[in-house]
């Protein structure tokens, strides 16, 4: 399985609609600092499930909605459309190619999607539950894990053998 | 279960004295259980020895190197269980071009069961990439991406 | 004493937002007690707004935003109580170009009443010294330095 | 007052006497990872006193101590001599240029010394005393403190205006 592309509008610093493709090999994302980089990986933990607020930087969800600039007005909602090439047949579904989308509206309401069909937050846990994708994995690898790995204590440390156990 | 964590404990120390040496190109590294015969509850402790230095202690080694034999732990553990992709962000700042050079490396030798997407302030590392994003922000507060393909732009420069 | 910690949190407070808008070339900053009636215990949070942007909390910034406003925040502390010198150990890694190059400014307008050693893996804080070490290990596990004084050899380039 | 030269030997990776010099500009210390920049922040740091091991990236003091590698025995001890300019007289003490020496014997005896004169721990630390410099200044500006303002909570960052005041 490999990913296909990620959208995204009104998440976070992106106010505009945008759209990355993914090839695969390696891709890389450069950019000045606070240009929206990190954002991205937000979007993709996001529209996978991320339920906890500070792990995606915020105080509240709807921290994660464009909230304006000084030449634009706040957004009324959030969209993050991932989208994956199944043709290995890795998520347990019959498409070739899957798109997963999820929903914030600023007044909290959420909805979220598989293939353009509504469904609950929980059905797109499930579906990416063996495949090594999500919070407890190494699908995302970032400074604050090297850290954690360097600074914890022994018994902290534990965790990272057992989640992988 | 004990059979079950123990097996995972040591395909992920093997892995790991593996890749700590291929990543420092010698030197040696283990992770032990401080509490041998109670496997259950054991903290774990990483033993790192950069080549030709003599340090048993991860404690004592320098930001670059911690943050390399910290890679290799992780990457220890994602050779247990691989993820189809992989985010990195940034993971590549404290690390000189010697070490940087010897990781992308490595990432490269991954990519048939794994795509990598690498955000990162390093030109070594845009360099050996197939294709980036820019992502700026002329607009205070709005992002906004352009794309190089640097394969497809090398190809049609080598065609035309 | 509730006089002295007001009086220091207010100056730093001040430090801190003209600081933050001058290595932002812009925005705005401040530290604010959580409770303003309980002086002697309160929690202190950091509310900081680069230029253009729309957010009060530190959290949702960038990791290089938050380096460049700890920055803001450790040299408004300083200024309240100014060192002879002082190290700096790779604080600019996060940094970009840009960013980077306002923050070695204000280092240089710190220079009459505080020593800098700053220790960077960055060419353009190399540049902007007056001296330079190189410190090397050519035989595994043994520091060894080279100086360089860029000021020196320049005047006698200059002069011969 | 400012530095004039650190001279270290057996100090953690400098097996070999050496000395930098400074002067009243700004100096860089640059080299690939693992070379010993940071160990010469720690030998600043411990000729000043620290007393806490772990402060100094340790276990225990002895390894402050250059405990040998490929082609080197351990040494016996480690010493660090810290040379200051003192003519305007920030330090209370009646010398233009003041050196400050820690020494520590692997046996865990240590020597102290202000301008050759063996002292206690505890007048290098009263010398420094009023001059800002020492564990609660801004002498020394590192990852790990940057890392503290922003993430510590706000009851611990009260510490940090609470030093200053
Ligand atoms: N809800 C939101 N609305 C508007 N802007 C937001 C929102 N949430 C975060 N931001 C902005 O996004 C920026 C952070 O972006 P991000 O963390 O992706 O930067 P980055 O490219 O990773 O930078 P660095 O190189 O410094 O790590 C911050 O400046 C923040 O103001
Ligand atoms: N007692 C000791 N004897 C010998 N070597 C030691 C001792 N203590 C530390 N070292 C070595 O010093 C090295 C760390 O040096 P230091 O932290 O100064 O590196 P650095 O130049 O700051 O690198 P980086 O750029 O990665 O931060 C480690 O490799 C460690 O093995
Ligand atoms: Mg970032
Ligand atoms: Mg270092």
């Amino acid at each position: 399985m490999y990913l296909k592309r990620i959208k995204v509008f009104g998440f976070k610093s992106f106010a505009d609609e945008t759209a990355f493709d993914f090839n695969q090999g390696i891709t890389s994302i450069v950019g000045p600092n606070g240009c929206g980089k990190s954002n991205i990986l937000d979007a993709f933990n996001w529209v996978l499930g991320e339920q906890s607020p500070s792990r995606l930087r915020g105080e509240a969800m709807t921290d994660m909605i464009f909230n304006g600039s000084d030449t634009r007005k706040a957004l009324g909602y959030a969209n993050v459309e991932l989208t994956l090439d199944n043709s290995k047949d890795t998520l347990p579904i019959s498409y070739d190619s899957v798109s997963i989308t999820r929903k914030l509206y600023r007044s909290g309401e959420s909805e979220y999607f598989i293939n353009k069909t509504p469904c609950r937050l929980k059905d797109i846990k499930e579906l990416f539950l063996d495949t090594g994708i999500g919070t407890k994995s190494y699908s995302v690898m970032e400074q604050n894990q090297l850290d954690f790995i360097i600074k914890s204590s022994p018994e902290e440390r534990r965790s990272l053998i057992e989640e992988a156990a | 279960t004990k059979e079950r964590f123990l097996d995972t404990f040591n395909r992920v120390d093997k892995n790991f004295g593996e890749i700590f040496t291929k990543l420092f190109e010698g030197g040696s590294a283990k992770i032990e259980l401080l509490e041998p015969d109670n496997v259950l509850e054991s903290g774990i402790r990483i033993n790192a020895r950069p080549p030709g230095k003599n340090i048993k202690s991860i404690k004592l080694t320098s930001g670059g190197e911690k943050t390399l034999s910290a890679i290799a732990l992780m990457f220890a553990i994602y050779e247990v269980r691989p993820t189809p992709f992989c985010i990195l962000d940034e993971v590549d700042s404290p690390l000189d071009d010697n070490n940087l050079h010897r990781f992308l490396r490595m990432l490269k030798d991954y990519t048939d069961k794994t795509q990598f997407i690498i955000i990162t302030h390093n030109k070594l590392t845009m360099e050996m990439c197939d294709t980036f994003y820019g992502v700026t922000m002329e607009e205070f507060g709005v992002s906004k991406i352009i794309s190089v393909k640097l394969r497809e732009a090398q190809e049609s420069a080598r065609a035309g």
